[in-house]
């Protein structure tokens, strides 16, 4: 069962969250005296990156217009910098003793603490990123809930206008979204919805020019009740797709595992 | 062990490095 919910973050911190575990049982093995090798060059390195992350972190923080990434992102910084402080103070106690115990826990919490940080950050960007799209999805059912009031050729040209290169940002960006996925039902349902919105939207364009012949050509009272269904047809139409988008925008926030799906 | 710890905070340095080109790469 994958543990992080998109492919780029697993393939960042998969790896080092292996060698934290592989380490942490080593440790509680090598509790026979061994004397730990002098860290302080890679110890150096690593408080030189998360110097350069905190600043990129912080210009961030600083020129975002995400209130909520901006309410999260400190704390996942604080949290990396806390862990470097304690990597060089392992480090520190290291070199006056090469068998310190103490150092040796620092050194696995500072590594965890630095796992946990990065994934933090990692998260805070990521959730930004869905409430992007989340944004997008948004502005077409806008556009979804204006169909029926629709009335005439010049109006829909402006609504095709107005709703295609929204419709394709959303396809685009969620088609993506759904490659990056590690889950599997969560990403099939995004594909699903997808379609579904991409082949509902030209038939709820045709469903909207019938009801426009309609009350154009008809003479009064004729033809009400062919309007009627027309606009009930074009309804029931916008509706499905609303309910699609509202579909994709449910699945895109989801980030936990239901086990039993993956069991 | 000594190989370990090296190897993780080699680790360490260039996961530091990669969440940094994410936040650049996503920001721009």
């Amino acid at each position: 069962m994958p543990v992080f919910h998109t492919k780029t973050i697993e393939s960042i911190l998969e790896p080092v969250a292996q060698q934290v575990s592989r380490l942490v049982i080593l440790h509680e093995e090598a509790e026979d005296g061994n004397a730990m090798p002098d860290l302080s060059r890679p110890v150096q390195a690593v408080s030189h990156a998360v110097a350069d992350l905190v600043k990129v972190g912080r210009e961030t923080i600083n020129s975002s217009d995400d209130p909520i990434l901006k309410q999260d992102m400190p704390a996942a910084l604080h949290r990396v910098e806390g862990a470097s402080k304690f990597l060089e103070e392992a480090s520190a106690m290291l070199k006056g003793d090469p068998y310190s115990g103490p150092a040796r826990k620092k050194l696995i919490e500072g590594s965890r603490g630095i796992l946990q940080g990065t994934s933090a950050l990692l998260l805070c960007f990521d959730e930004s990123e869905v409430r992007k799209i989340i944004r997008e999805c948004k502005k077409v059912l806008d556009y979804l809930a204006v169909a029926e009031v629709i009335e005439s050729m010049g109006d829909l040209v402006q609504f095709l206008k107005d709703l295609s290169p929204c419709l394709s940002k959303v396809s685009r960006e969620v088609s993506f979204r759904s490659e990056e996925l590690t889950h599997q039902v969560h990403r099939e349902i995004l594909v699903r919805c997808l379609d579904q919105v991409k082949s509902l939207a030209p038939i709820l364009i045709c469903s909207m020019k019938i009801f426009i012949h309609i009350i154009t050509q008809s003479k009064e009272g004729a033809e009400a009740k062919g309007a009627r269904e027309a606009a009930e047809n074009r309804n029931y139409l916008a509706q499905r797709m609303t309910d699609e988008i509202n579909e994709i925008i449910r699945v895109l926030q989801l980030t936990t595992y239901d086990e039993d799906e993956w069991d | 062990l000594r190989v370990g710890w090296e190897q993780l905070l080699t680790s360490i340095n260039r996961n530091i490095n990669e969440v940094e080109n994410q936040i650049l790469t996503r920001d721009s």
